[in-house]
Order: structure tokens, then C-alpha cells, then sequence
């Protein structure tokens, strides 16, 4: 037996909606710390983690040691849209060999007395479980900065190159990307806003390198304005994947692992 | 620009 709900409905969703840019369907594993979701890109480019801990949910059970559903995130997305925003969203699985395996979806809106309700079932579908994990890794390199910043500059690269060249230095990101009409060139710089954290820039890079990235990738990274204003990025070097990182409350959070463009 | 690498030999067995 699984149940667990959330009184912002659209948080969910954002991150439905992060998940399904890079992956079309992904198991969600439930265990009694929480939902977990990984999966990598069909490129093998990016591979995205989730983790919505128990806690983070408003009321969260799952009897079962492990349980795992797998998902159509587009189906899952198409749901999460018909929810409005000021809902009790609950989710619910019950283990039953009888029937088609589903997961059930229920917004609820407080009318007085009564509740108005909203009903949806996703038929699962079996996905082989990944066998393998994110090794742990000494990261060197790390950089804070505004979500709606990079986005900014990630959008209007976009404009110009599939490429971004990103290069990390003791006291600066360069961002640049060159095609054949034309070069684009964003220095940016550590700073700290003391009216306004949220505004500030934080680097503590270690070994400068430079890295060039997929340019729509970081884009969609970078749309997670509505998880985490800021955005962490930490590195090691250029062979090494990148992780971008966006935190929630409670441990939760969304990041991602993209794999740099190679030179040899 | 080089080419796009890819994550197939990052991940550990578990």
C-alpha cells in the first residue's frame, strides 16, 4: 500500500515536467524514505535524480520495503496539468495481482463540508530497473549562481550554437559560443548582494579547465526556476560529467549529470 | 568542438 500527498500540487508537476524533457518514462521507487526517480537521457548524455523524501511529502506511506512503478512521464504530465493549483494532490498504489497495475491520482479542493474531486488512472508499465549507480566522486570545482541567470544566458546562446564552451576559472565563468556568423562571448563574475542573497554568485574553483556542453541541455537544466532560484553546479574536470544541482526542502531535490563534449 | 561524450562508462555497478 502506497499514499502520499502534497498540498502543492505544482511543485510535483514542475519536477514531472523536468523529468519528461530528457526521459520518456522512468521507474519511480518508493521505500519508506521516500520516491526516488533516475534515469538517463536516450543519448546517454544526461542522467537525471530526483529524491522526494518522505518528509518532504505532507502526509507520505509506503508499506512496502521497495516498490517500484514505472511511469510515463507524458501521461503522468498530462495528469499533473489537470490539477489545480490550490488541490490536495494524492497519489496511491495498492498491490493487487487482480487488476491492472495503476497508479491513482486525486486531487481534492475544499468546498466547506464537502470536496470536490478529480480522479485520474495511469496504467504502469514494466521497465527493467538501472544496475548500475552515480559513483561517488571528490568534487574539485563548484559554482553558485542565479537559476534565472543561467537561463538567461543558456536561452540566448541557444539563439546561436548547439554548443556552449564553458570555461571555470579561479575567478570567473566565461560562457561563449562561436558558429559560423557570429560569436557570443558572457563573463561572469563572483559577487555577493547583501540585500539580496538570492543575486549573489559563488565560485570556489580549484583546477581552472574549460568544457564545452550541449547547449539545449543546460536550457532545460536551467528551467528548474520554479524548484530552486539558485543553481549549483560542481565539476573535477573536463572528462569528468558535470552535476547541476537544484535543492529542495527537506534532503529533496533535483539534479543532473551531463557528459562534456571530448577533444581527443 | 570535438565530439559528445557520453555517460555509458561513468556509472558503477551497484
Amino acid at each position: 500500500m502506497l499514499e502520499c500527498k502534497l498540498q502543492e500540487p505544482k511543485v510535483f508537476r514542475s519536477v514531472v515536467e523536468a523529468m519528461s524533457e530528457h526521459i520518456k518514462e522512468c521507474n519511480f521507487e518508493f521505500t519508506r524514505e521516500g520516491l526516488k526517480m533516475q534515469a538517463l537521457d536516450s543519448s546517454h548524455i544526461a542522467f537525471t535524480f530526483v529524491t522526494l523524501s518522505a518528509t518532504w511529502w505532507n502526509e507520505y506511506r509506503c508499506d512496502d520495503e521497495a516498490l517500484l512503478l514505472g511511469v510515463n512521464l507524458e501521461t503522468l504530465l498530462k495528469i499533473l496539468k489537470c490539477g489545480p493549483d490550490n488541490s490536495l494532490l494524492a497519489l496511491s498504489y495498492e498491490n493487487d495481482d487482480d487488476e491492472v497495475s495503476e497508479l491513482k491520482v486525486k486531487f481534492e479542493v475544499d468546498r466547506g463540508e464537502k470536496k470536490d474531486v478529480a480522479e485520474f488512472a495511469l496504467k504502469l508499465t514494466h521497465i527493467d530497473p538501472m544496475e548500475e549507480e552515480v559513483p561517488e566522486l571528490t568534487w574539485t570545482n563548484e559554482l553558485e549562481m542565479p537559476t534565472q541567470e543561467l537561463f538567461r544566458i543558456a536561452r540566448d546562446i541557444s539563439l546561436f550554437s548547439e554548443i556552449m564552451v564553458l570555461e571555470f576559472d579561479k575567478d570567473k565563468l566565461r560562457i561563449s559560443c562561436s558558429s559560423k556568423e557570429s560569436t557570443a562571448d558572457y563573463l561572469v563574475h563572483p559577487f555577493e548582494d547583501s540585500t539580496n542573497a538570492s543575486n549573489s554568485v559563488r565560485m570556489n574553483i580549484e583546477a581552472p579547465f574549460k568544457v564545452s556542453l550541449t547547449t539545449h541541455y543546460v536550457l532545460s537544466f536551467a528551467k528548474n526556476k520554479n524548484i530552486n532560484e539558485r543553481v549549483v553546479i560542481k565539476m573535477i574536470d573536463a572528462e569528468t560529467p558535470l552535476m547541476f544541482s537544484f535543492s529542495m526542502k527537506e534532503g529533496s531535490g533535483i539534479c543532473y549529470y551531463i557528459a562534456g563534449r571530448l577533444t581527443d | 568542438q570535438g565530439y559528445q561524450g557520453r555517460l555509458d562508462g561513468f556509472f558503477k555497478k551497484k
